[in-house]
């Protein structure tokens, strides 16, 4: 549902959550 | 793990994601801080900014760990405590 707030970008929430978290544990050397 | 362990590992990693957006450690990110991401992320600048105004509860042009933490646990699917 477009014009409900909160829900279109949902999936861009998620891609950028989710590409942070790669680069994050890319980034991060071994403990 | 109970609700609050649960919770301080989302904190933790939220302060760590947050951290990379917040590269001058000034405690907030602004919208230039995330298009900066532009070069490191798989995302258009337009997304960007969506991901920026859907975080950005307040609408004031600064993103606070808070509010990060908060988006972050929404999309782990987690609930905000009342």
């Amino acid at each position: 549902d477009p014009g409900k707030p909160g829900s279109a970008n949902e999936g861009v929430l998620a891609n950028f959550f989710n590409s942070l978290l790669s680069k994050k544990s890319v980034n991060s050397p071994a403990p | 793990p109970s609700h609050d362990e649960i919770k301080t590992i989302v904190e933790q990693k939220a302060r760590e994601l947050f951290m990379v957006c917040d590269v001058e450690q000034k405690g907030f990110v602004s919208k230039r801080d995330m298009q900066r991401l532009v070069d490191e992320l798989p995302l258009m600048p337009d997304q960007l900014e969506e991901v920026f105004d859907s975080l950005d509860d307040d609408k004031n042009g600064y993103l606070t760990l808070e509010e990060f933490t908060e988006g972050f646990g929404g999309f782990l699917g987690l609930k905000s405590a009342p």
